[in-house]
């Protein structure tokens, strides 16, 4: 299971649609400080289900929508898609390709799509639960987190475990 | 439940006691139980040990060594049970060259079994890379992407 | 007491509002009191607004944009009241290579009235320095130093 | 005033005695992961007055103390000393060049010396109180540091503008 490619509109500094195709692999995302690379990371877990908007560096979700430059008004709406290949199943659900579509409206309104079909979120947080890639995992490791896992409780620690058990 | 958390905490040891080793070419680092007794509740403490050192508070650690131990233990993890991919922002900021290094060769190792989406500034990380993807804010304020297929 | 506050905070935010330009090449940075009626008392608040940006909380400043803030801070109070000497551990760590370079201008530059002690792993602070001083570990557990003087 | 030289005695990584001779203007401090870096900025917060052990990444004050290794005993010693250059008379002593040491023995008991005559710890901190130099400034940056300065609260930012008042 990879992912296949990730569609960013309206997500923080991502004003105009942009997508990303990714092969398989080892693949580098670089760029000047300020210039967006940790907002793509934010992008992967928002659409993965992230609640906590502290956690994408907001105070209210909808601080993920585009708020305009100099020369841009702000959006009205933040959306993300991810393409996943998912012909290992690794994924439970009877599908080779599986799109995952979450959207957030200046009124606080979300929508959640797989595969074109309307959803709740608990039902993207269903798809990721057994496949390790949900964000309670370590498997997306956002910037100044790596230490982190040293320096937290033992109590909280034990999460590792459990995930991966 | 009890058994399956047992048995993930002895693989993901093992695996750490092998990947702790080579990221810091020798010492010892260990993942232990707070309370053996009390599986359902018991925390994990890790313990490190570089080269030739004594063992003491993970506090005094340096910021590269803080690093490089959570590396170890991220790839400790993905021996035991990989993740289809993993997205890891700037992970390398506080290591020095040759570390940069030794994580590259180590990315490129697992690269093969797990999808790796790497932020970097890094020169060595992005040797390590098969595809790069530039960002850019050529109008400011909103960001672009290019890619540059590397080999 | 009041007075002088008011003087110290008036010329730091002067100091500021030319700085942030010019490590971010454009925006505007600068402080506010949170509480102008009460001196004795207000808290200091810090904005900032990287070119072509648009005003909006600090968190959401990329891990880069924070640290050049924080530099750019730290010159701005230099100017004011200058420290006889600064000790500064890695404040390049989040930097990328084009920041280091302007980071390295301003040593320069301010290296003349004030004495800078850098620990840093980038090229271009290295390059801006007078003299290098290398710390290792040929004993395992052991430091050591060793100066080479660069010019 | 500038800093003229550091003595490291038995203080973190710091087992032999070694001496740092500084010029003035631009000096960098390089070297691998773990290798002492962080530990000589440590020092000079020490020597200057340093009374948290959480500042210098211990748990309690004796932390700073060489604890040994595979090959060498721990010692019961640390000791710093910081000679600057006074010329200026930037610190209000009437000596040319000024000498400050500090001392820790395992018992915790503590020893301070300004050009050789025994002082109490707060009469270092009265000595670099209105330089500028003083630890509770931001002449000394910590690693990780720099971004807290934007992260902390209104009112602990307030210090910066005291300080500098
Ligand atoms: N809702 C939003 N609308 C527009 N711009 C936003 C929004 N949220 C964040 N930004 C901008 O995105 C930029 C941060 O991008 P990001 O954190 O991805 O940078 P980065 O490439 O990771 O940089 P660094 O190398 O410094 O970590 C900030 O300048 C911020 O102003
Ligand atoms: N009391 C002590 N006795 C002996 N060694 C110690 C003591 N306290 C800390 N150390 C060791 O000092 C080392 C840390 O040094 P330091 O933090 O200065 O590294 P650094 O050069 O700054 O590295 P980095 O580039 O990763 O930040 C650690 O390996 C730690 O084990
Ligand atoms: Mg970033
Ligand atoms: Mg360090």
């Amino acid at each position: 299971m990879y992912l296949k490619s990730l569609e960013l509109q309206g997500f923080k500094s991502f004003a105009d649609k942009t997508k990303i195709e990714l092969g398989g692999g080892i693949a580098a995302v670089v760029g000047p400080n300020g210039s967006g690379k940790s907002n793509i990371v934010e992008a992967i877990q928002w659409v993965l289900g992230e609640q906590s908007a502290k956690s994408l560096r907001g105070h209210k979700m909808q601080d993920v929508i585009f708020n305009g430059t100099k020369k841009r008004k702000p959006l009205g709406m933040a959306e993300i898609s991810i393409v996943l290949d998912n012909s290992d199943h690794a994924l439970d659900l009877d599908f080779e390709e599986i799109k995952v579509t979450r959207r957030l409206y200046r009124s606080g309104e979300g929508e959640y799509l797989i595969n074109g079909k309307n959803v709740r979120l608990k039902d993207i947080h269903r798809l990721f639960a057994d496949s390790g890639i949900g964000n309670d995992g370590y498997a997306v490791i956002g910037q100044g987190r790596i230490s982190e896992i040293l320096e937290s409780r033992s109590e909280d620690r034990r999460s590792i475990v459990e995930e991966t058990a | 439940i009890i058994r399956k958390f047992k048995e993930a905490f002895e693989a993901i040891n093992d695996s750490f006691k092998e990947t702790f080793p080579a990221f810091f070419q020798g010492g010892y680092g260990e993942l232990q139980l707070t309370d053996e007794d009390n599986l359902l509740e018991t925390g994990v403490d890790i313990i490190v040990q570089p080269p030739g050192k004594r063992l003491q508070h993970l506090s005094l650690l340096s910021g590269g060594e803080k690093a490089l131990s959570g590396i170890a233990l991220m790839f400790a993890i993905l021996k035991v049970k990989p993740s289809p991919f993993y997205v890891l922002d700037e992970i390398d900021a506080a290591l020095d060259d040759a570390n940069v290094m030794r994580f590259g060769d180590y990315l490129q190792k697992y690269g093969t079994d797990s999808q790796f989406l790497v932020i970097t500034h890094r020169q060595g990380t992005m040797e390590a890379s098969e595809t790069l993807y530039g960002v850019t804010m050529a109008e400011e304020g909103v960001s672009k992407t290019v890619s540059v297929k590397l080999i």
